[in-house]
């Protein structure tokens, strides 16, 4: 079997000014996952890795770069599975780590668990070694704006938003 | 958010999503991306799906498992996309994305949406997007 991988970076408005940024985003995230898959690793290693690296780069909105809430603080969601015998990890509202993806498969693989949220979660990390990444090192400067920005014109972000990953 | 799918030399596939969520979003809201089915499914039988979008309408759509429903009743990738986000537009007037690959090494990027940040590699063929039509 020929290995195949295809990423997406979310189906958001994008600035234009910024295209390039996500075209090089989503090469380099797909590129490292590709490397996986042509060593030999697994799918679900390959698509971890593919989603750690948009996770580190703060254009996109998971991990570094993700969008405040109306407190002003992030909360984070992610979900991974494996194909073969549909294994299934994922957490939600989770706080204060870089990787969710990472959490999200150690739920799948070292609980007999499909989703942890919010403390558990945060606990789950803590027990399993997850460095605790501070609140504010995740926030990047276009997401305090944009939350600002709704904030003043105190929309609905949910009706703002429709469409928007 | 952001997601992957894949599969290996072994035939086995996998999906993975993460995010944010919505800006201004309510403490503790929680959309499509965590809940199985929803923000993500991977089943060795049919195929792979990741997806990306209004959180609550692909939740209500099942949007992930939607698609591969429609993969099983014999649709390609790129078809079974179109159904799913059809459907999810006129049942749930929601918008999205998602990106596919099948048992056969298919794959397909599809968005209904304006944009969408894509990139595949199959045979070390390189593949990058945005807009309709890249």
């Amino acid at each position: 079997m020929k290995p195949v991988i295809v990423v997406h970076g979310g189906a958001g408005k994008i600035v234009k000014e910024l295209d390039e940024t996500y075209r090089l985003g989503v090469k380099r995230a797909v590129l490292k996952g590709y490397d996986v898959l042509r060593q030999g690793g697994s799918a679900l290693t390959a698509v971890e890795e593919a989603v750690i690296v948009m996770e580190d780069e703060p254009i996109f909105n998971a991990g570094h770069g993700s969008v405040l809430n109306e407190k002003g603080y992030i909360e984070m969601d992610a979900i991974i599975m494996d194909g073969k015998n549909l294994d299934s990890g994922a957490v939600s509202a989770v706080r204060n780590i870089a990787n969710p993806i990472k959490l999200a498969r150690l739920v799948m693989e070292k609980t007999d668990h499909m989703l942890l949220t919010c403390e558990g979660a945060t606990l789950f990390a803590k027990a399993q070694g997850i460095p605790e990444t501070p609140n504010d090192t995740l926030i990047t400067e276009r997401s305090r704006k944009r939350w600002m920005k709704n904030l003043k014109e105190n929309s609905n972000p949910i009706a703002d938003q429709i469409g928007l990953g | 958010t952001v997601g992957a799918v894949a599969i290996d030399c072994e035939g086995n596939m996998a999906c993975a999503t993460s995010t944010g969520g919505l800006t201004n979003k309510m403490v503790g809201r929680v959309g499509d991306t965590a809940c199985i089915g929803s923000g993500g499914y991977a089943d060795n039988n049919v195929g792979a799906v990741s997806t990306t979008g209004h959180g609550e309408s692909i939740m209500k759509v099942i949007l992930a498992r939607l698609i591969l429903h429609y993969m099983e009743q014999g649709k390609s990738p790129e078809e079974a996309a179109d159904a799913g986000l059809n459907y999810m537009k006129s049942r749930v007037e929601g918008t999205g994305g998602a990106i596919i690959v099948n048992s056969s090494g298919d794959w397909t990027a599809k968005f209904s949406t304006n944009q969408m940040s894509w990139a595949a590699v199959k045979d070390d063929q390189l593949h990058i997007g945005i807009y309709h039509g890249e």
